[in-house]
């Protein structure tokens, strides 16, 4: 089963269109592997990213260098999936 | 030991098998009001099951409703759920309820994406696709919202097989999306169409390939608003509304654009709960209060649709 220890989602909201523009650059860029949950809708709306670890320095250092604001989402996306499992299994049994 | 369809636990996150099971069980327990059929089969060869809850009568104006095309947004799939057990459950109880189903049919797909959900259970938690090969390129799937012919191949959709909204090949070249194709054809009196996903907490309708309002644009925006408000008195959550090109951005061949082109005016898309620290990955301890604040929307829309007969 795939694993994502360590990746983390980003809730980063754009100030204006260029940076809306600047965002889905990110999704053009694939060996970043960033996963857009929810797409850059424009200024005012969240865009929320799943990044996987390897890619982590290089998309925070993408962000702050455009001075983007924003937030970690989820810290470790592996331990939310792995509550998830349990809460399954105590369901179950 | 007889099960019962009472005895399932609607709070925790089940795979295909146990809510195939759970449909069987409603099906037995309301043998008067809830059926199931099959209306083809997934690209891996899975049953594409629906549940009609019909009263009678033949080819009467129908609802359909759909739920987890986006194989990743578990909420909804576990909203289909409860929402097919709470129909059955407040027909004849409930007057709204009742009203609705003696007068037409309700047909809910609870698992509109059954290859990708299974893979979500067993390899990949995050897979939002079908599980069609592409010709050419060694990623798998095509995004099922992004398939429709509507403004099919526009923009926001993606012609890259790797693209979490490839539109694939062609319009309807989705086993699971021409078998919805095809049933609402077949059917020729579907008056509406709802499809829910997760999780921007939006109330969504036609149109998403062109920013020009479609020709019901006031009275589907008034409904929404009602619906919204509805959905808000329940726990306060707030939700937007507006066409989707309007509210999101441009998007073509979604399922709603094309059943809205179709005729079928009452044409929404939901898309639920959003805590802001989750997305996809709703903890099960609010899938109860996710549906249940849902209920008053969809009903809502329900109701407007049994007594604006067109």
């Amino acid at each position: 089963q795939r694993q994502f220890q360590g990746d983390q989602v980003l809730r980063i909201m754009a100030r204006d269109e260029e940076q809306a523009a600047l965002l889905k650059m990110l999704e053009e860029q694939e060996e970043l592997q960033v996963d857009f949950w929810r797409h850059p809708f424009g200024p005012g709306h969240p865009a929320d990213l799943r990044v996987p670890f390897p890619s982590l320095g290089a998309v925070k250092g993408f962000l702050e260098s455009h001075s983007f604001p924003y937030t970690v989402m989820i810290e470790d996306v592996q331990e939310l999936l792995d509550e998830e499992k349990e809460a399954m299994a105590r369901s179950r049994r | 030991v007889k099960r019962s369809s009472r005895a399932f636990d609607f709070g925790s996150y089940h795979t295909l098998d146990e809510i195939y099971s759970w449909m069987d069980t409603l099906v037995e327990d309301h043998p008067g009001l809830v059926s199931k059929i099959q209306i083809g089969q997934s690209y891996e060869g899975r049953d594409l099951l629906v549940l009609k809850f019909s009263t009678g009568g033949s080819a009467r104006p129908a609802i359909w409703v759909d739920t987890g095309i986006h194989s990743r947004e578990w909420i909804s799939q576990a909203t289909g759920v409860w929402t097919a057990n709470k129909i059955a459950e407040e027909y004849g109880r409930d007057p709204s309820v009742t009203a609705l189903l003696d007068n037409m049919d309700v047909f809910l797909e609870i698992i509109a994406n059954p290859d990708g959900f299974v893979f979500t259970h067993s390899s990949d938690r995050l897979w939002r696709k079908t599980r069609s090969p592409n010709t050419g390129s060694h990623c798998l799937g095509v995004d099922p919202n992004r398939n429709w012919d509507a403004g099919f191949g526009g923009a926001g959709s993606s012609g890259d097989p790797c693209s979490d909204i490839y539109h694939g090949p062609f319009p309807h070249s989705e086993r699971e999306v021409k078998a919805i194709v095809d049933f609402i054809r077949g059917h020729g009196n579907v008056k509406s169409v709802i499809s829910i996903h997760s999780y921007s907490q939006m109330l969504l309708f036609p149109y998403g390939y062109t920013s020009v309002p479609s020709p019901d644009y006031q009275e589907m925006n008034e409904l929404a608003k009602k619906a919204v408000s509805d959905l808000a008195a329940v726990y306060g959550t707030k939700y937007t509304f507006g066409s989707i090109a309007d509210t999101i951005y441009t998007a073509a061949g979604t399922t709603v654009d094309w059943a809205y082109d179709q005729g079928v005016k009452y044409s929404f898309t939901l898309e639920l709960r959003d805590t802001g620290r989750h997305g996809f990955l709703l903890p099960s301890s609010q899938i109860l209060p996710t549906a249940t604040e849902t209920w008053p929307a969809l009903l809502d829309i329900m109701v407007h649709v049994l007594e604006h007969p067109y």
